[in-house]
């Protein structure tokens, strides 16, 4: 209705139309930011490469979700996170990713997404270990899984999402260690080329899957 | 729920459609690119207390007639969402990690008087 006359639904002053649109935007970046428990919209400090962004959509829209009961969909939050990479070595990478999720605790499902170049022939055992806490110049290190690899392209390799909780600073540190499978006559000749390919858009990935509540904890609520 | 003409004074859904890209949220906000900001509002004469905003059942056409009757009702009522869905988003958080979540009650399908 026109400016200045009586709103026919509360009876109050009208607001013009522009002033409405401005009302109706604001209380649109309330209503996401309170639901996504933000205090304001994320400051992208690190910015995302479209291209790595796209081939990880897709890789994850090829694997059948598990299908999950309609409420629980309601309480589950999935993320992606790249990896910064450095290559510590021919066999060996250290992967870094910034997780910032509150609600890490409840993490019940991991994955990590490579894409391996041709470096050996023959069947790769592939470790991932997790970087703990720095204790006097000594980083320890925990084995989280093993897994051999005997082609390149994609590889989507669970991980103990028990393994991964409690990071509270928000940065995990993956160490990827490469070698032939014991017993692979194939002899290592020539330089060794990297490990990895994190080139553009084949940036490795943590695919993580995680409950806003504790298991249950709705049903106990609801009781 | 009755389809909401501007002068409609009756309680029902107001429709707006809000474009992320209006907001100046497109770069964090992958997909969808907007989403339906329905509300709710509209005067709740007595008859139509308790009723909902969806066909109401033969039970609550008497109770809403009953009080029609009766000239002195309890109390007013107030036009609120009766039927809300969760609305699926895929965003950037400030370090760059893409999160897909559904968002509860995020948008409002039905109104009614309480």
């Amino acid at each position: 209705p026109r400016a200045g006359g009586q709103c026919p639904a509360c009876g109050g002053p009208t607001l013009e139309l522009e002033s409405q649109r401005e009302l109706l935007l604001h209380l649109a970046k309330r209503s996401i930011l309170d639901k996504l428990h933000l205090s304001q919209r994320p400051t992208l400090n690190r910015p995302v490469s479209r291209a790595a962004l796209r081939t990880a959509l897709q890789r994850l829209h090829g694997v059948p979700q598990g299908a999950l009961p309609e409420d629980n969909r309601e309480q589950e939050c999935e993320i992606i996170s790249f990896a910064e990479t450095d290559s510590t070595s021919a066999y060996s990478s250290l992967l870094t990713f910034h997780l910032s999720t509150p609600r890490f605790h409840h993490l019940y499902h991991a994955r990590l997404w490579l894409h391996m170049l041709p470096t050996l022939p023959g069947t790769l055992c592939l470790r991932i270990f997790r970087w703990g806490p720095r204790r006097r110049h000594q980083r320890s290190r925990t084995l989280l899984a093993e897994h051999h690899i005997t082609n390149l392209g994609w590889h989507a390799l669970t991980l103990p999402s028990s393994g991964l909780r409690g990071e509270k600073s928000g940065v995990l540190k993956l160490q990827l260690d490469c070698r032939p499978l014991e017993g692979n006559n194939s002899t290592v000749t020539g330089q060794p080329r990297r490990l990895l390919d994190t080139a553009g858009h084949q940036q490795p990935f943590l695919e993580l899957k995680i409950r806003a509540n504790e298991p249950g904890a709705g049903r106990a609520r609801r009781r | 729920t009755p389809t909401c003409e501007p002068a409609t004074p009756l309680c029902c859904r107001r429709d707006h459609y809000v474009d992320f890209q209006e907001l100046g949220w497109q770069d964090w906000i992958l997909q969808p690119e907007g989403y339906q900001l329905n509300y709710c509002s509209g005067q709740c004469p007595p008859h139509l207390a308790g009723s909902p905003g969806i066909a109401a059942s033969f039970h609550s056409a008497v109770f809403s007639l009953l009080k029609a009757n009766n000239p002195w009702p309890a109390s007013t009522s107030c036009c609120v969402p009766t039927a809300r869905r969760p609305l699926s988003l895929l965003y950037l958080d400030h370090n760059g990690n893409v999160v897909k979540t559904d968002v509860p009650d995020m948008v409002v399908e039905a109104c009614g008087c309480s």
